[in-house]
């Protein structure tokens, strides 16, 4: 399914996924 | 609204709250973008310490996971270097300018740049073939995902080989940049489109804006 480890990384992290800081108001 | 226009003029001159005008000249925002993220920063910031306008990381953590307490590897890195001063809080200028590397009019150059700091975990200026596989490894500890080691030294190596051209053990910038090149979707989520249309999630802006754009 991921070409590589980075493809992986930037998939799975929620940590990067800043959208939540919008949905938090 | 004469007293609310001038009570929330009074109410922004406070410590560490910096001109949008200026933030918008140095960023990807408009004014009046940077007055509603500074709506925005203002509930982040009261959501555990009451301390004025600094974000603390236990404040962000719960924005990101509506958990204050969860321990996350992004969300530390993230919050660290969001953190441009590097005194364990984030302020409202370093919250724009670091937000505004995720707007989708920034540079390419920028997100791809902000990634590998990102990656560069213990900050050497390379991503360590260590840090590739303790990254892998943290999100699969996360996840329902069991991979045993062998295969994760496997998905390691494979990149490696791919990214580190010079055969060093490490991913320097010009590396990182030629792999991006190859795999645009790492940047994929360097993008906000929510950035787009903030003025219209925070709309409070319009009641106290000084400048139209």
């Amino acid at each position: 399914k991921f070409l590589n480890a980075f493809e992986f990384i930037s998939s799975m992290s929620s940590g990067f996924d800043l959208s939540n800081l919008f949905e938090s108001k | 609204n004469c007293f609310s226009l001038m009570s929330s003029r009074v109410g922004r001159r406070r410590l560490g709250y910096e001109d949008p005008t200026i933030l918008a000249s140095e960023t990807a925002f408009t004014v009046n973008e940077v007055e509603a993220l500074y709506d925005l920063f203002k509930k982040l910031c009261s959501s555990i310490i009451k301390d004025g306008l600094l974000l603390h990381k236990e404040e962000f953590q719960l924005a990101l996971f509506q958990s204050s307490s969860k321990q996350n590897l992004f969300a530390d890195r993230v919050f660290d270097l969001f953190d441009i001063k590097r005194n364990g809080v984030i302020e409202f200028g370093e919250f724009v300018r670091s937000l505004s590397i995720f707007h989708p009019n920034a540079s390419e150059a920028e997100k791809i740049s902000f990634a590998f700091r990102l990656y560069d975990l213990r900050q050497t200026g390379y991503i360590e073939r260590d840090e590739v596989k303790e990254m892998v490894s943290a999100l699969l500890s996360e996840s329902d995902l069991e991979l045993s080691d062998d295969v994760i030294e496997s998905i390691v190596d494979k990149t490696m080989v791919e990214a580190d051209l010079k055969g060093d053990g490490k991913i320097d910038q010009e590396e990182w940049k030629e792999f991006v090149a190859k795999h645009p979707s790492l940047i994929k989520n360097m993008t906000l489109p929510y950035l787009k249309d903030i003025t219209i999630q925070f709309p409070s802006f319009v009641l106290n804006t000084e400048v139209q754009d």
